[in-house]
């Protein structure tokens, strides 16, 4: 990843942002963005995440945040920090019962306040979970941070690659930098008996991969682990680094 | 179900509509939708299927339908038929191409259309596959059908559970007919040595049905078999209806 130093209001970003893009919702977007985050902090690195989601603010419940983010003047935020994380969710700023439509006209201004007015301090990573899908809002998103580095996430299937595909000239015509893609889901393992079964298809991530001129970063299996800890709010990456799982996500 | 029969310009519906909807996208929609519908066809019943899903137009190539619908004059759209089913797509009126933004707005004239324009001819039921999510597409689909019955499709975890809650209570609100809750990927059962994975928690689907003072219809299990079916257009129901899937759907 070519790195490249970012100077924020209230801090520095030393290596560079990484954006969290997928075609459809359902495929692990979030679970890959924080697992990404905590696997980068627990080698050692600085790391923020910033949650844009707007269909859903599931970053928070993932990492296992319970507190929210405190203002110290008008133009100061404290960002709450999990696991080594500091992260800053759209939730804490939108009711998440309003309607979608509501939320995304907010999303360019909050954003633009997350850069300037959250005190993050010295990182070396900070992350992006993006909205899913291919429309305006991730566009939007996508046009404020044009040093980012994207990653996507997608499953086998065939539709879920085509959707996602569509992600990739987005980012080309914007001159983004692709970091590669993630295959989630890509196989079940029984733990009884090994036998491993490809539920949605085969190939899809290194397809679209290829499709996107970049790399498959790796494929990470269907594992019931990975969302009873997504549930509990304790990445697997924290509690189990020696994890098979943890080891991609690391890499 | 309340049996209403329902008259139409060009066609009668004669036991009623079922519209299927569901919190959040992935969670298998609109394959319960196709297999649904397959379902009541084996049974013998007469069958339509409207396809308003504009977030991703899936159901042609779930049923495995290759032509286009037909006009006989300015006010008479003669729709394809597959395995027994007439289906009309939004698809194929909306390039797939175009951001979504454009798509919902096109909607409402389109299903006044669907209703008018189309020759159903003889039905049984119509089955509605519904834009995903709980915000003002599907809403506005289910203002314009009050007569139809709501089928909620989810998943496990507790966050697919949470969204499709609040399809309900927006059902309620319109007076809508609930049928009842159908979970799907609701556990993974190995094919060589039986044992049967909750990847996505247990439970959800009950409580979804409780909470909304209805039935759980059925668990569907994650089965490569599903997808597989799918991403060809020949649904399970069609070929193996004794299948232990079918009997699911048949009920
Ligand atoms: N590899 C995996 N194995 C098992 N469950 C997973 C995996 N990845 C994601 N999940 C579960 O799937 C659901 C969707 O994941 P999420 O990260 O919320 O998707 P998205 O952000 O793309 O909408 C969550 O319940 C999550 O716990
Ligand atoms: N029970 C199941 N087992 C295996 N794959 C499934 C199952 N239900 C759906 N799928 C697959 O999951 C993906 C999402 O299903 P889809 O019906 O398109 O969801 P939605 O309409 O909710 O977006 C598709 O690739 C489909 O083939
Ligand atoms: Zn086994």
């Amino acid at each position: 990843m070519k790195e490249k130093k970012i100077k924020l209001e209230q801090g520095t970003i030393n290596k560079g942002i990484i954006a969290v893009a997928s075609g459809k919702g359902g495929v692990g977007k979030s679970t890959v963005t924080v697992n990404l985050a905590t696997a980068l902090a627990a080698s050692g690195y600085q790391v923020g995440i910033i949650d844009t989601d707007v269909r859903g603010f599931s970053v928070p419940r993932i990492l296992g945040t319970k507190e929210q983010p405190k203002a110290r003047g008008e133009h100061e935020i404290i960002p709450p920090k999990t696991h080594g994380i500091k992260m800053i969710s759209m939730g804490s700023f939108v009711d998440e019962n309003s309607p979608i439509i509501w939320r995304s006209p907010l999303l360019g201004g909050a954003l633009e306040q997350f850069f300037k007015d959250v005190n993050w301090g010295e990182l070396d990573y900070l992350v992006l979970d993006l909205p899913p899908g291919t429309g305006d809002m991730p566009l939007n998103i996508m046009q404020k941070i044009p040093h980012a580095h994207l990653l996507v996430v997608t499953t086998p299937q065939i539709t879920a690659t085509k959707v996602a595909g569509r992600i990739g000239s987005m980012a080309e015509k914007m001159d983004l930098n692709l970091l590669g893609v993630v295959e989630n889901m890509a196989y079940y393992q029984c733990k009884e008996c090994g036998n491993r079964d490809y539920i949605f298809g085969e190939g899809g991530g290194l397809e679209l991969a290829k499709f996107m001129k970049t790399e498959l970063l790796g494929s990470l299996p269907l594992l019931s682990e990975i969302r009873r800890r997504s549930d509990s709010g304790s990445p697997i990456v924290v509690d189990e680094p020696e994890a098979e799982i943890s080891k991609l996500f690391m890499d």
